[in-house]
């Protein structure tokens, strides 16, 4: 039975650090897609020409830009997501483990 | 005399007037060409992609931008060269009009 406690101890310890991990992957995902949607709306506000560098921005130069920057977005969604499920998965081996813990 | 003294005094005025308008012409002309010198200058820091509108921005399209816009600045520095020419007439003129004043 001490056996079983000690590792009942360190699964909930492995847990606790990987849903640790988890959540700074997912300030990090969640910081870039700010970084893009800030990307995204400064080129949507540039008409005619661009303020810094003047040259003439033709409307499907700009559509080019912005379908790229949007698919990064969706990826990074996406990635949110999928980070977002493993948290569940987590939660639930945690609880687990912790309604194991006061049987033993 | 009394025409004479009345035209003097009209021709102070008139010059002192034009001295004023070209004034306010150097000073249009030296903000033009301020503002041309930050557009220079912003466009000279900008390397490989312009952080704008994100797009690669090569050496040579950077080049021909410089160089139309320091075509512009020569025009300006021209144009307030000839304002300076003929602010120093018209002191020439306003010198006579005046050292005349006191023998009428
Ligand atoms: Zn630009």
């Amino acid at each position: 039975i001490n056996e079983m406690i000690k590792n009942n101890q360190l699964k909930i310890e492995e847990l606790t650090e990987e849903k640790q991990k988890l959540n700074e992957q997912k300030g990090k995902v969640k910081n870039q897609g700010d970084e893009l949607k800030k990307r995204i709306k400064k080129i949507e506000e540039l008409k005619g020409a661009c303020p810094t560098c003047e040259r003439p921005l033709e409307e499907h130069t700009k559509e080019e830009i912005l379908k790229d920057l949007n698919e990064e977005i969706e990826q990074k969604r996406a990635e949110y997501k999928q980070l977002i499920e493993k948290e569940k998965e987590l939660d639930k081996q945690l609880k687990l483990e912790k309604q194991i813990q006061p049987l033993l």
